[in-house]
C-alpha cells in the first residue's frame, strides 16, 4: 500500500521544498521505497534533486500532464523518473505553468494529477508532492491525489494567519468529494527559534487556535544556517552532516537531522 | 504623471509584501500621492495595512476585476479605496483566486487590471503592486500595467537562481507586445545579514550573474525582527521606530528605515 502526502502551504517561503525533500529522504533511510513529485514551475525541488538546469530536461510531470489532459499515451516510467541514492524524482520546469492554464478547461480537471499517479506510484511505499505557494489547480490537484496533507508553517504571522485559508481549502476539496478521505496529518513548525521572542508568541497562538482541531508534529525544524546551505548543495541535511569531519559542524546540523527523522 | 511599479518575484517569502507597503509608506512620507494595491489572493498587503478579517470587504480588488471582465460599470473609488495617513489600498481577499481563473478565458486577459488603473490612478503619484508568488495571469496583468518593475530578492540559494525565469517572463511581456515600454527598476537585496557568509556569497553570484544586465540597489534591507513585528502589528517600521521610546530599541530597527527611505 502506498501513502501520497501533499505538503502544502499558500504562504512562500515557509520550508515546503526543504522538508519534502528531507522527510522523503529520512524515509527512504529506513528502508521505504520514495518518490518525489515537483509540482511547482520554479522547480526548486528538481534543483535540490540535483538537477543544475531543469529547463533542459526533456520530459518532466508535464509532459505527463499535458499528455493526460489530451488523452495521449503515458510514456514508460524509466523516461521521466530521475533516480538518486535514497528517493526517486518525478522533476519540473518552468512549462508546469502553462500547466495551470491548461487545467482550467481540462475534463475532470481536479483529477489529472491523481491519474498519472495511479500508473506510477506501484513501487513506491511513499509519494510526496511538493506544492506551489497558492491554492490553484495545481495544488488542488495534489489535494485530489493525496491521502494526507503535511502543512510546513513558519513562526511567521502571515504564515500563521494563512492556516485557516487552507484549512477551509481542505474542508471543500473533502465536501465537493474531490477526496473525501484526505486526511491532515498535522501541521510541521519550521524555522523554529524558540530563543526568539515571536516564535514562541507564534507557537502558542498556532497551539491555541489550532492545536485541538489539527495535530501539530512534535518535531519542529530549528533554523539553522546549515540547512539552506545543504540545498544549495543538492543535499539532505543528513548528507551534508555526514560529510561533516569537524565535530562542532556536525553539531551545528544534528537537530535538522534528528527532527526530519522523528518526523519520519 | 503617475508612475505605477509592480513588486514581482515567483519566489515566496523574499519580501515583497513587506518592502510594498514599508517602500509605499517613504514615498508618501515625501508627499507623495501613493495607492498600493494587493494582488495577492493571501491579502498580506490587506492585513499590513490594518484590515483584520480582509475576508469581511464587501469590495475588493476582485469585485473590481470581475465587473471589468463582463463589462459592467465599475465603482466609485471611495466606495473600494481605503485610506491610511499615508498610503490608500485597493484591498484583496481569498476571492481573487476566482479571478486568476476567470482570466484565463477574458478578453484582453493581460490589461485588464491596466484597465482598471488607469480609471483609478489619476489622483495618485505612485501606484505600488504587490504580486503572489507566480508568473501566471495576475502577475502578468501587474507587469502589463507597470512602468517599472522592482524585485526583492533574499540571499537564499533558489531566489537567486529564479530571477533569470522572471527576467525571461519580463522579455516577453516586452517582445509579445504586451508592454514595451515596462522598465527593471532593479533587483531589492532584503533580509540581508552581512555577517553571514551564504549572504555574501549569494550577494556577489547576483552582482556577479545579473550586476551587467539589471541595476542593483545600494539601498539593502536588513534583516532585522522588529521589521516582522512592524508587519505583524499593521505598521510600517517608521511608524514602529516612532513609537519606540528607549534607544535601543530604536537603534534596532533604524537601518531599515534608512534603507527603505534611501530606496524611495
Ligand atoms: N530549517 C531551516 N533553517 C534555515 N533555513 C531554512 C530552513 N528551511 C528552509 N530554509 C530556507 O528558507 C528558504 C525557503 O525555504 P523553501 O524554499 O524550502 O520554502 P518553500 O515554502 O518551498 O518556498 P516557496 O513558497 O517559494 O516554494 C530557502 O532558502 C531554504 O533554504
Ligand atoms: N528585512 C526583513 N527582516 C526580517 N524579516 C523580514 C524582513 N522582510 C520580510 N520579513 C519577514 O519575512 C516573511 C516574508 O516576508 P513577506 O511576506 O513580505 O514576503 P513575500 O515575498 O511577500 O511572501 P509571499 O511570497 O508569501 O507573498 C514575513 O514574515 C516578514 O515579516
Ligand atoms: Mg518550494
Ligand atoms: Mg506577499
Amino acid at each position: 500500500k502506498c501513502t501520497t502526502i501533499a505538503i502544502v502551504n499558500q504562504k512562500g517561503g515557509v520550508g515546503k521544498t526543504t522538508s519534502t525533500y528531507n522527510l522523503g529522504w529520512e524515509l527512504g533511510k529506513l528502508g521505504k521505497k520514495v518518490l518525489l513529485v515537483d509540482l511547482d514551475s520554479q522547480g526548486n525541488l528538481t534543483m535540490q534533486s540535483g538537477v543544475q538546469r531543469p529547463d533542459e530536461l526533456r520530459m518532466t510531470i508535464s509532459t505527463l500532464m499535458t499528455k493526460s489532459i489530451y488523452d495521449e499515451e503515458l510514456p514508460a516510467k524509466e523516461e521521466v523518473i530521475l533516480h538518486k541514492e535514497l528517493v526517486d524524482l518525478l522533476p519540473s520546469n518552468i512549462e508546469l505553468s502553462n500547466v495551470e492554464i491548461q487545467l482550467v478547461n481540462a475534463t475532470m480537471r481536479e483529477f489529472v494529477l491523481k491519474g498519472i499517479l495511479d500508473e506510477y506510484k506501484t513501487d513506491y511505499d511513499y509519494v510526496l508532492i511538493d506544492c506551489m505557494p497558492s491554492l490553484l489547480m495545481l495544488p488542488i490537484n495534489a489535494l485530489a491525489a493525496a491521502d494526507l496533507v503535511v502543512i510546513p508553517v513558519a513562526p511567521e504571522f502571515w504564515a500563521v494567519k494563512g492556516i485557516e485559508a487552507l484549512f477551509n481549502t481542505i474542508k471543500t476539496v473533502k465536501k465537493k468529494h474531490i477526496n473525501r478521505k484526505l486526511v491532515i496529518g498535522g501541521i510541521l513548525i519550521t524555522k523554529y527559534t524558540p530563543k526568539l521572542k515571536s516564535t514562541k508568541e507564534m507557537e502558542n497562538i498556532i497551539m491555541d487556535v489550532f492545536g485541538e482541531r489539527i495535530h501539530v508534529y512534535d518535531s519542529k525544524i530549528p533554523s539553522l544556517s546549515k540547512v539552506a546551505d545543504a540545498g544549495k548543495l543538492s543535499l539532505s541535511v543528513r548528507e551534508l552532516h555526514d560529510k561533516f569531519t569537524i565535530k562542532r559542524e556536525k553539531e551545528s546540523i544534528i537537530k535538522a537531522v534528528e527532527s526530519y527523522e522523528s518526523l519520519a
